[in-house]
């Protein structure tokens, strides 16, 4: 019934499916999920690829018992705080990073598992008025935040173990800083988005803020998701929450801009936008190196080809409800799809 | 927008505003 449930429609006269239901998650236990995510977990000298599910005062961990099925390895118990978010943390094994908070992000941890007491824990690794944080490679924790009038941008290591190392920081700029990409094809380099639109350059090594550029006042509130440096000119993949319908280019969800770091200025390359017909805005979504998947207002999940700037394909609301969240699993683990009542649905991307 | 419009392109961007920016 699900994969009934759940068929994508496909546009523009494909004649295969791109995007195929495996299997599905549900924790008995949960009513929400608020994030979904995958993870390298290692126990008994088998390291699988796991999911991580979240709901606003657990998180669970999830190995595949056979094809197309999950078993719950563990479930953290977290306090008061609600969960907001999974962290994720690239090429790092046995470590799930979450971010804790009500509207805002107050608290992110770390969930482990410690092979010298055989024990499931839990770590702080930093508290405070946290407005944007990302997993950078390395075993490292990229964040932004608030205290009084001044603002900090920090980056903290940590140990195969899950100890935190020394942190560093970062110059940061005047405006609020609400979303970080590092960038692919330049060692070091990481971009940031803020308040008042602008894109802003750091050097990893030396804390140095290289430069802010504006992205223009077309489109506010713009977020990036991904950065790339090819041919002397910055790619960066944003999207779009509260961009206005134009004729021209419909409703975008994404648009990737190049930047000329050296000038500052930019042109648009490639506009992402709602399908053609389909009511309803941009509500969510994350991008993969060149695919991007959003959760719309109308509870529908859309998957972009960035390359060609077009959607590839949707998953309608269905009637067990509309989606709630949309992620893509490491190692060409597929799209993960949330639903309110809890439920997570795992979809292959070909 | 035409690539002329981006001004003068450097592949050592990262290396040249790091050399001009601010310790």
């Amino acid at each position: 019934n699900e994969a009934e449930q759940s068929t994508p429609v496909l546009f523009d006269g494909l004649t295969e499916e791109n995007l195929q239901f495996v299997s599905k998650l549900k924790d008995s236990s949960s009513s929400c999920a608020v994030d979904v995510s995958t993870v390298w977990w290692e126990a008994a000298g088998c390291r699988e690829l796991c999911v991580v599910t979240a709901c606003e005062n657990s998180v669970s961990l999830w190995k595949p018992l056979a094809p197309d099925h999950w078993g719950k390895v563990y479930t953290w118990q977290l306090g008061e705080i609600p969960v907001i978010q999974i962290i994720p943390l690239l090429d790092t094994c046995n470590l799930i990073c979450i971010a804790l908070g009500n509207l805002e992000i107050g608290e992110i941890r770390l969930l482990l598992y410690s092979s010298e007491n055989d024990s499931f824990k839990q770590s702080l690794v930093k508290t405070g008025n946290i407005k944007a944080v990302l997993g950078l490679k390395d075993r490292r924790l990229v964040s932004s935040s608030r205290s009084m009038q001044e603002q900090e941008v920090e980056v903290v290591s940590f140990s195969e173990t899950g100890r935190s190392k020394h942190g560093q920081t970062l110059m940061p700029p005047e405006e609020t800083v609400l979303a970080f990409a590092e960038v692919e094809g330049v060692k070091d380099a990481l971009v940031g988005t803020t308040a008042v639109n602008s894109i802003v350059v750091w050097n990893l090594k030396t804390g140095q803020l290289l430069k802010k550029m504006h992205v223009g006042y077309s489109y506010p509130a713009s977020i990036c998701h991904r950065a790339y440096s090819d041919s002397g000119l910055l790619f960066v993949v944003l999207s779009h929450p509260h961009a206005k319908e134009s004729e021209s280019c419909g409703n975008p969800a994404f648009r990737v801009i190049a930047f000329n770091p050296k000038t500052a200025r930019s042109t648009g390359v490639i506009f992402s936008s709602l399908p053609p017909g389909h009511a309803g805005r941009y509500v969510e979504g994350e991008v993969k190196d060149a695919l991007a998947a959003a959760v719309l207002s109308s509870g529908a999940i859309a998957v972009w080809d960035l390359l060609l700037g077009r959607c590839t394909a949707l998953l309608p609301p269905g009637p067990a409800g509309g989606w709630a969240l949309v992620r893509w699993g490491a190692a060409g683990a597929g799209l993960l799809a949330g639903r309110g009542d809890g439920s997570v649905c795992l979809y292959r991307y070909a | 927008c035409s690539d002329s419009d981006l001004g003068p392109i450097s592949l050592n961007w990262f290396e040249e505003l790091s050399s001009e920016a601010p310790p």
